[in-house]
């Protein structure tokens, strides 16, 4: 491996990148993901973290050009040089520019650049990485079209970028172990439904219950979404649509299984929400009804997901309404025509047209424990 | 066969300018240093050779051409 001359480096953990514009190669979620698996290979081996920002300065500037381009490294069209970027500093220190000239794609294929592996690439640079003569390294200079599911970065690039960072000490390669799903004092950050299943989201981890299989499934969320990071507030399904929604600080996404809808994250207040509500602590969605109810400390909404739009009379006090469920929800979902509360590690099920609570019960109720 | 003089030409140009691109390759541009420029260019192709684990001859071989037409990232392999 190698490093730029006097080895910059960023002189911190929690490092920005913001992506200024898009390939038309590719769908806009999947350029998302390509960079956010690209950053996640090395954050898993450095103390670094990478955060997302949409606005404003970031450290890491990502663009798509052609030709001249602003710098003094014109692209040279198709082939060649694919990309390049520039070593930790200010301004366009960091940055990373990948030729619009080329075909990029999201799967390796002959037709074209397979984004990731060049984006891992160029952010070894970004890191403070100069190129490794070692054929296999992912700092090699030249591109090796690859496999790149389950793709692990080389000893070689390992060594390099620890030579720069220190290996990963507080944050371990992997994330903090998973709760147990017995625990009595388990609680839940956001609950849904996706397709007939239940999905249990709790830090970067999500339980998996399924009707057709008896054991609890447990995976990291960006195992299924790898451009989102973990910690949701809330999610709800509107099973009509095929869609769910993932509520993160004050902003949201929309999924349709694996894929994220293009253009999201998008901020709660497009919802309809006062810019006085800066997250959300819970949502469900009643299909009955088509109205959503959103859960914001001791108050809720209703959305009504035909017109889009904030139902008028809100907000209303939660232990006006749903007696006997106490005044704030962690999370909730619905399920053969009840509503299930989450505070702390009790559950609450509530007959939706009532507004009656039926029970209480431990919430880690559905891990057969 | 050998290559057609044009061909060979143009071959040297592109060489001079991926050399010049990642291997902090400079040509004098005055015609005085004809001789000076080739044991220079040839050094630089020593070098490329060498950082990919070809055999180090100096000269603008077919291996050597090959390599330096791979899709690759913008940044030089060496810097001064």
């Amino acid at each position: 491996y190698s490093t730029f001359p006097y080895s910059p480096k960023w002189k911190k953990e929690d490092v920005t990148y913001r992506i200024l514009n898009y390939t038309p190669d590719m769908l806009q979620a999947d350029v998302e993901e390509a960079i956010a698996k690209a950053f996640q290979l090395w954050s898993s081996v450095t103390p670094l973290r990478f955060t997302r920002v949409y606005s404003g300065q970031a450290d890491i500037m990502i663009s798509f050009a052609a030709g001249f381009h602003g710098d003094f490294y014109s692209f040279d069209g198709p082939g060649g040089t694919l990309a390049h970027a520039y070593p930790p500093g200010s301004g366009i220190g960091g940055d990373a520019h990948f030729d619009e000239d080329e075909n990029w794609t999201k799967f390796t294929t002959y037709s074209g650049y397979n984004l990731f592996l060049v984006a891992a690439h160029e952010l070894g640079h970004s890191l403070g990485l100069g190129h490794s003569n070692v054929f296999g390294a992912l700092m090699y200079p030249i591109y090796m079209a690859k496999d790149t599911r389950d793709y692990q970065l080389h000893q070689d690039d390992i060594d390099g970028i620890q030579a720069l960072y220190e290996p990963t000490r507080t944050t371990p390669s992997k994330p903090p172990p998973r709760p147990e799903d017995c625990d009595p004092h388990l609680t839940f950050d956001a609950i849904t439904t996706l397709r007939g299943e239940t999905l249990f989201f709790k830090g970067s981890y999500v339980w998996r219950k399924s009707p057709y299989f008896s054991e609890i499934e447990h995976d990291t969320i960006s195992s299924f979404w790898p451009s989102l990071i973990g910690g949701f507030d809330a999610a709800y399904e509107v099973d009509k649509t095929d869609r769910v929604l993932f509520f993160k600080d004050d902003q949201y996404w929309a999924v349709s299984g694996y894929s994220i809808e293009s253009g999201f994250p998008k901020p709660i207040q497009s919802l309809g929400f006062p810019t006085s509500v800066r997250k959300v602590d819970a949502a469900v969605h009643d299909h009955n009804t088509k109205k959503t109810n959103f859960f914001v400390g001791n108050k809720y909404w209703s959305f009504n997901e035909n017109t889009q739009s904030m139902e008028r009379g809100y907000p209303r006090k939660i232990a006006a309404d749903f007696r006997g469920i106490g005044h704030t929800i962690d999370a909730a979902f619905q399920k053969n025509g009840y509503f299930y509360f989450f505070r702390g590690s009790n559950q609450y099920q509530v007959d939706i047209k009532k507004r009656k609570l039926i029970r209480t019960m431990k919430s880690n109720s559905w891990f057969n424990c | 066969f050998p290559a057609v003089p044009e061909k060979k030409e143009e071959d040297t140009q592109f060489a001079k300018k991926y050399l010049e691109s990642f291997y902090d390759f400079k040509e004098e541009k005055s015609s005085l240093f004809k001789a000076k420029n080739l044991n220079h260019m040839a050094d630089k192709i020593r070098e490329m050779q060498s950082f990919f684990g070809l055999e180090v001859t100096g000269e603008l071989n077919r291996k050597t051409l090959d390599m330096m037409k791979q899709p690759r990232c913008g940044i030089p392999d060496v810097r001064s």
